[in-house]
């Protein structure tokens, strides 16, 4: 199915057995189009096209029976391998999620909270969300509906109170996981990067969750590293999966990043969430 | 950030870069940069300072006939995918919309996700604004119909219509939005005024996509451009807008009620180019 999407530049040099440097780099250029419609990070995929050119130069393409076909599965091989190698696992403690605003970090915390929960640990959620208009409202409801324990302290409190108390009370019910929900944010917002950065002192999060929008653009990868730079990030969740957006972000956080993608987000319901399966991935962002 | 550059192949290609990244699309930045290649030979320009206003009048032609006002009238519709930040572009209207002395109703249409009609009663309480809802789980369809009875009989100027989020993939989300604007053009003929798509600047290619569905499904008027306050550029209505013509209407530059602008091409590109 792969090849369907690269037919054109593949019947331009079906017929040619003899493999020259130009038609490896022709071909080369149509899937750095494709990728990076895909939204994955401009240097990222100009660094790996030139890995993966590097090997095909390596190998003797003339021996092979479709030098094309081999050249677009070693693309593929290659993103997949960038892609592995994470586990869909979470240290115990207090876990943080941070990111934009509206990439889906509270829903997602709904969905972790229930998917730990139903593997038999003790949850509780808390949010340090004090701007955003029932912010700390959609957490409660969410958490009701999986009778999960929200945690609620009084009005007034700072990001940082909350995320201090939050904290002691999780130790006190001896819970294994305090998912704290934070308030989207900008990268450039040096108040609300400090504000996060200061939690994340008070707290000592056992995991750190970037929550990415499978839509993102060009500006993913600068985004995150601007958080990962502030709070350092152990994981990313990439949401919004269940649409056609290709999630090149994926490709950028882990290749530039080393931030392994934990879970995937699949729909807006409690149960909507997934492990990370690289190659499913890999498949999406080449189209 | 070209200053003193001569015109060559490698600034070519750097500026080609700097469109992608703008989130502008691999075909609409490499036909850019293939156009100011040509009119570089034609009138032998020779540096950066030179090329700069060419790209910037190019860009100007892609979107500069997207410039539109908001139509006055009664209803407007917002619509988008999850997140894009409908529910405070509402706010951020009724606002404008009351500090014009107009009587304002906001309809809380999103009756799926969990404190979406709370976060609306706090941006009517923030403008000034009413608002009719009905309890969660509620048809849509049957908040629309309340709010517009209410308008009509009690007089007000405009109707906000707040609408859950949805991915454009997913067909029977998109048939309710359909079911949803037919309530309002049953009720007033000459309604929607405006059916608005709110875009989210930091979102990719997947931006031209949502357009394209959602401008097929309820044949969108406007768009709103939020979140331009990050570091996003929001090239992606620049295809948007030579595939499909839609007018920009407003922008969304942060999280305040005053925090909505008019789409100014000039300005855009300026950014885009900066
Ligand atoms: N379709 C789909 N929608 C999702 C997914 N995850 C979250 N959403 C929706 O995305 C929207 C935003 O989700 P929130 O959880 O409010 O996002 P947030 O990051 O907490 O937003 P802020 O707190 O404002 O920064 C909501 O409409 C969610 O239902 C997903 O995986 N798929
Ligand atoms: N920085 C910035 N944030 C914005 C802007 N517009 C909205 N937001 C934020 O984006 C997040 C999502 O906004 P909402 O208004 O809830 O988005 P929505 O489209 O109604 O979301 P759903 O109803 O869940 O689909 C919130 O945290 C908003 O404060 C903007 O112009 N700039
Ligand atoms: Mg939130
Ligand atoms: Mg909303």
């Amino acid at each position: 199915l792969l090849t369907q999407r690269f037919s054109k530049a593949f019947s331009k040099v079906e017929n040619s057995r003899k493999l020259t440097e130009k038609q490896i780099n022709d071909f080369l250029r149509e899937i750095r189009s494709a990728l990076l419609e895909s939204d994955a990070d401009y240097e990222v995929v100009k660094d790996f096209l030139k890995r993966v050119r590097e090997k095909a130069l390596q190998e003797d393409l003339t021996k092979k029976v479709s030098p094309f076909e081999h050249l677009l599965l070693t693309v593929y091989e290659e993103l997949v391998k960038v892609l592995g190698g994470a586990v869909s696992e979470l240290k115990k403690g207090t876990v943080l999620f941070v990111g934009l605003q509206g990439t889906g970090k509270t829903t997602t915390i709904g969905k972790l909270a229930k998917y730990l929960k139903d593997k038999g640990f003790k949850v509780a959620v808390s949010s340090t969300d004090v701007r955003r208009p029932a912010a700390m409202l959609q957490l409660q409801r969410l958490a009701e509906k999986i009778e999960v324990p929200y945690y609620h302290f009084g009005e007034g409190l700072s990001a940082l109170e909350i995320a201090k108390k939050a904290q002691a009370k999780a130790k006190e019910d001896g819970v294994d996981y305090l998912l704290l929900d934070t308030a989207g944010r900008l990268h450039i917002d040096e108040e609300l990067m400090e504000e996060l950065s200061s939690i994340k002192s008070a707290v000592s999060p056992s995991e750190v969750l970037y929550v990415a929008d499978a839509m993102q653009g060009q500006e993913a990868l600068r985004t995150a590293k601007v958080f990962h730079e502030k709070v350092g990030l152990t994981g990313a969740v990439l949401t919004k999966m269940d649409g056609d957006a290709r999630g090149g972000v994926a490709f950028s956080l882990r290749s530039a990043l080393g931030i392994p993608i934990k879970f995937v987000g699949v729909g807006e319901k409690l149960e909507d969430i997934e492990p990370f399966y690289p190659d499913r991935v890999a498949q999406r962002i080449m189209g | 950030i070209f200053a003193g550059r001569k015109v060559d192949e490698e600034l070519l290609e750097e500026l080609e870069e700097r469109l992608i990244r703008a989130d502008i699309g691999v075909k609409t930045a490499g036909q850019l940069v293939e156009e100011l290649r040509k009119e570089a030979i034609r009138k032998n320009i020779k540096t950066w300072e030179g090329l700069l206003p060419v790209l910037r009048e190019k860009l100007l032609s892609y979107i500069g006939g997207c410039k539109g006002e908001l139509k006055e009238g009664k209803v407007y519709l917002f619509l988008g995918v999850n997140g894009s930040g409908k529910t405070t572009t509402i706010g951020k209207l009724a606002h404008r919309f009351k500090s014009q002395g107009k009587k304002v109703l906001l309809c809380a249409g999103d009756t799926f996700r969990s404190a979406a009609i709370e976060q609306l009663q706090v941006w009517a309480q923030r403008s000034g604004a009413d608002i009719v809802y009905k309890e969660e789980g509620a048809d849509p369809a049957s908040v629309v119909y309340q709010a517009l009875e209410k308008a009509q009989k009690e007089n007000y100027d405009v109707v906000l219509i707040d609408t859950a989020g949805r991915l454009h993939t997913k067909e029977p989300l998109i048939r309710e939005l359909r079911k949803i604007k037919q309530v309002v053009q049953k009720f007033y003929p000459e309604e929607p005024t405006e059916t608005l798509l709110v875009l989210d600047a930091t979102i990719g290619q997947n931006s031209l996509s949502q357009a394209k569905v959602f401008k097929e499904a309820v044949d969108v008027s406007g768009i709103v451009l939020t979140k331009l306050d990050g570091s996003a550029k929001g090239g992606a209505v620049v295809p948007i807008c030579t595939e499909l013509k839609i007018p920009i209407k407003l922008l969304g530059v942060g999280e305040g009620l005053e925090d909505l602008q008019e789409f100014e091409p000039k300005t855009f590109v300026e950014e885009l180019t900066s």
